[in-house]
């Protein structure tokens, strides 16, 4: 069902 | 000191409960440029951005930039009270801590705001709000991911069930079809994406709010789904996509 990612891993933070 | 007066308590309704659910407790920015709410949800796979710009406020006034520390279910049930064609008036002096009539208590809610860059994307398909809602609710039944693949015939739907699977195509439409049925695509190459269906059909709540709904997706990116508002602004949804392990 693959692995899921933390949104994080793509947007950092301010 | 903070106020704002909407002529229809409806919209605000429609857009509390289209975020409730995926977001307990949210800090309401408020500045002379509008209002706006990012968050993520607990598992921080998801996240939602708001804007509610001033022009569709009968009354915006915001004296300087205010944070209000809020527990979404807390507001909705709040506004529950209103009926959808009543004016609500959101009051918050700098000191208080405390919005409105209401005395909802603010919180402080320590919450880390993410940059989204305004990167392009490899396939953008604007499809009718109602299409896309009834097509995860039904593969929701199904099973648990989709596969959302956008080529430059249309967009398709797969989902792999215990029992059975599911494969759904809408096509593209033709630019004479009418805007609420048109599913119009702009790709600069085909691209597929794993997704978790519960939090695409926690999205759909929005649908009340837009006859269109916008999927912009790139390869290993979070999908972006937009729901536009006539007034408002928008309500965008960012969802990471599953990783083959």
């Amino acid at each position: 069902q693959g692995v899921q990612l933390s949104i994080t891993e793509f947007y950092r933070t301010t | 000191m903070l106020e704002l007066r909407l002529t229809r308590a409806g919209l605000l309704k429609k857009v509390l409960e289209s975020i409730r659910d995926l977001v307990t407790d949210a800090n309401f920015d408020c500045a002379a440029t509008g209002c706006s709410l990012q968050a993520m949800d607990s598992s921080r796979v998801a996240m939602l951005s708001l804007l509610l710009r001033p022009d569709g406020f009968e009354h915006y006034r915001c004296d300087r930039n205010i944070s209000m520390g809020m527990n979404l279910a807390n507001m909705a049930r709040m506004l529950r009270c209103a009926s959808d064609d009543d004016t609500v008036t959101i009051n918050a002096d700098d000191a208080q801590d405390k919005i409105s009539d209401y005395e909802m208590k603010l919180m402080h809610i320590t919450s880390e705001n993410l940059e989204i860059p305004e990167a392009g994307y490899e396939a953008i398909v604007k499809m009718p709000a109602s299409l896309f809602a009834r097509i995860c609710k039904d593969l929701g039944t199904i099973g648990d991911t989709v596969m959302i693949s956008v080529t430059k015939e249309g967009i398709q739907f797969f989902t792999r069930g215990d029992i059975r699977t599911a494969n759904i195509f809408c096509r593209k439409t033709t630019p004479v079809a009418k805007e609420k049925e048109a599913i119009s695509i702009e790709m600069e190459k085909p691209v597929s994406l794993t997704l978790a269906l519960r939090y695409l059909i926690s999205f759909t709540k929005a649908t009340p709010l837009a006859k269109q709904v916008t999927i912009s997706m790139s390869y290993g990116r979070p999908i972006v789904v937009e729901y536009k508002m006539e007034i408002m602004d928008h309500i965008r949804f960012y969802l990471v996509p599953k990783v083959e392990e």
